[in-house]
Order: C-alpha cells, then structure tokens, then sequence
C-alpha cells in the first residue's frame, strides 16, 4: 500500500497507524504538480486490516482548498503555461492498495 | 507505474505528463551501478491511460552511451572487482507497470 | 521487488545484487516505528530470479536486538505513549515481491 499524504497531516497519521500495531516506511517524495514536498508512506498489510488503515487515512488527511502560483516550466517558450493563480485542493490523500504476492521477513 | 529516469530527461516527462492531465509524485533515488541520482516518478493512471505514457517517455527519455569509471565497492579486499573505464548505456528510462488493486482519494 | 534494508547492511548487499547481475535503485526512507533513516531498494526482476534475491537478502541482512528510547510523539498531552526504552529487532529486511504487469525499457 502507497499513500501520498500533506506533510502536514503526516506526523499524526504515522503515530495512529503505529499505534494500531501497523508498520510503516517514510519516503519523502515531491508533488509534481507544486512542486512541494509531501510524503509516500509504504505500508505492508493484510488484506483484512486495509479498511482500517483507510478509515485512519480519513479521519486524518483533510481535504482543503489552496490558492497557488504554478511556477513557470523550467522550459522557456511554452505558449500553453498559463500563470495565474489556480486554486487547487491540497491535503487530502491518495492511496494506492498494490497486491503483494510474497512477504519475506529476514 | 514506476518510471525510473534520467534527472536532465526528467522536468520535460513530468511538465509534459502534467500537461496531459497526469498525476505525477517525484521520488529521488540512486542507481544501484553508478551510483549517480536518478528519479523515479510514481504515476496512478487508469489501464487506457498507459500508452499515452508509454508514448511520451519514449518521446522524451533518449537513451545515450557514456564513458564511466565504476566507484571500488566500500568494502576493501574484493578481488573480483576490476575498475575498468566501462561504457554503459544511460538515459533511457525503465517502467514498471504494477496492478493496483484499489485507488482511494480523500 | 520492494526490499526494506538497514543502512549498515545495504552497500554489501547492493554490491552483491549487481554482481550477481541484478539492477537496483536506491530509495532513501525513514522508518516509521524508530524514525532513522533505511534504505529501500527497488529491484525488477524475473520471477525465477526471485530465489536467488531472496537467498542474497537472507545471507547479508542479519537480524540483531538493540535497547531503544523511542522519541516522544510530535503531539503534547497523549496519554497512551509509554516513554520506556524497549528493546526492538533491527537489521534484518522486510521484502515484498510485487506483480508486474509489464516491464518497458527505452
Ligand atoms: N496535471 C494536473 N492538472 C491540474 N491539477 C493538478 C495536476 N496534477 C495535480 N493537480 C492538483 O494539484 C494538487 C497537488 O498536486 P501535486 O502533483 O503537487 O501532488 C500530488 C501528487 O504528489 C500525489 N498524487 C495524487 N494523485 C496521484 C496519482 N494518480 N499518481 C501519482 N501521484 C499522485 O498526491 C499529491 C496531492 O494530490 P491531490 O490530487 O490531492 O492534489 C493535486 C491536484 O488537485
Ligand atoms: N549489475 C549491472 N551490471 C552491469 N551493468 C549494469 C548493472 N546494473 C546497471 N548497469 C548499467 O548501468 C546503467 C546505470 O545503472 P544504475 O543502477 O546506476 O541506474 C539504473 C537503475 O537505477 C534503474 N534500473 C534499471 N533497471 C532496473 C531494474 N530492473 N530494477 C531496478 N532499477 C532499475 O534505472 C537506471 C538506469 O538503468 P539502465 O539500464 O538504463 O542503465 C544501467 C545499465 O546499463
Ligand atoms: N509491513 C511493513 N510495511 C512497511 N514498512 C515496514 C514493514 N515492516 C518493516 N518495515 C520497515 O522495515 C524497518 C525494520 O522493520 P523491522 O520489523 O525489522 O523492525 C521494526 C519492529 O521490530 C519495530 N516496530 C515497528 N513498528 C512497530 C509498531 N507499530 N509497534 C511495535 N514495534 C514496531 O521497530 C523496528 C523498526 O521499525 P521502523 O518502523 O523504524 O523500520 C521498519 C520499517 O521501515
């Protein structure tokens, strides 16, 4: 399992997630789209204690919304870029649930 | 998806895969042989969107060949190490397409 | 191939995995429980060279027990952290064998 969460809300998510006896990897990643840093956590589950991970992604990753300047393209001349200031959800939280077919515990 | 790349290849990919209304997270990582940073780029798509992306890392990641000398392992005393100036080939970039068994958004 | 590794096992580790042919990419990570830095290692491999991996991972990553202080959590005023210094297994690695549905080099 991959989940793509705001730094901001990463801190509490991690401790809950430990807290309910889950591990859990840290990858410090960045969005592609703001360019800003936010966090991957891998987690290694069960298939049955999925629903409760995502009930604690939830309850901790708010959704809201934030107005932002989209840099320019490090490419110069691209007609199409548009800089005005777009409002963009931010927070929130993607999670990707990938099938395992093996664990190994070394 | 996982697309390791080039970092000169990469800012072109990531602007054009957003311009084409892809998801993109840039993770900074290492290749293992040259031991040079790299990055691999986590992409969520739908099955039908994988060709588009496919398509515009072929356009975009050309693979060319460079003169290298391997670093000595950080072990001491490896006979079977011979440093010897290697071609290898660079750029590029290599996908891996992996199932994803459920997206969640919150 | 997803393999979690502890930072002092991963350069004999990696070295040994590119002998024997094998490509690797470095992905600096945190762990989530002791918050020091590890080293996941993306490998795409053939599913018969799982075996031999797994045999690599198992031979360099030994598993040894520490006495750890694990930090206060960022939040003030939880309860249910018990500051006492518990005694955790480290080294070792943790690898998930993933699916992949196609692989494309360019
Ligand atoms: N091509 C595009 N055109 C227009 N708007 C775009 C866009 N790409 C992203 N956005 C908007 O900008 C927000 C931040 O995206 P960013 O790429 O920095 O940061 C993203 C990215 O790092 C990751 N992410 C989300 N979906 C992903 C996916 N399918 N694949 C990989 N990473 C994803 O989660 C972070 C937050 O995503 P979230 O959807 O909440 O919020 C996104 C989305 O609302
Ligand atoms: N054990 C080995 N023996 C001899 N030559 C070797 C080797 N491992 C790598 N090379 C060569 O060196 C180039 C750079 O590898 P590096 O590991 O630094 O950087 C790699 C690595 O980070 C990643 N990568 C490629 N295939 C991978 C795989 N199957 N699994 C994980 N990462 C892979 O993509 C980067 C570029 O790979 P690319 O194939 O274009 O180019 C590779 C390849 O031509
Ligand atoms: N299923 C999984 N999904 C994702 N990542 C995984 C994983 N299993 C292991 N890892 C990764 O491997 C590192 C070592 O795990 P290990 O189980 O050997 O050794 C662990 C384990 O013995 C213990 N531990 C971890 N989480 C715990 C928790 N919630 N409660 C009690 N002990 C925990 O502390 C050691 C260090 O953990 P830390 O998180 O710093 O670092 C972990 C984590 O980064």
């Amino acid at each position: 399992m991959l989940v793509v969460v705001n730094p901001e809300d990463a801190d509490t998510l991690v401790r809950l997630l430990l807290q309910a006896d889950f591990r859990v990897t840290k990858i410090k990643t960045v969005g592609g789209f703001l360019r800003e840093g936010n966090l991957t956590l891998l987690i290694g589950a069960e298939d049955g204690q999925v629903p409760r991970i995502l009930e604690l992604v939830e309850q901790n990753c708010r959704r809201r919304v934030r107005q932002v300047q989209p840099l320019p393209p490090p490419v110069e001349g691209i007609d199409v870029f548009i800089p005005m200031p777009v409002e963009v959800e931010v927070g929130g939280a993607t999670v990707f649930v990938l099938p395992v077919e093996g664990v190994y515990r070394f």
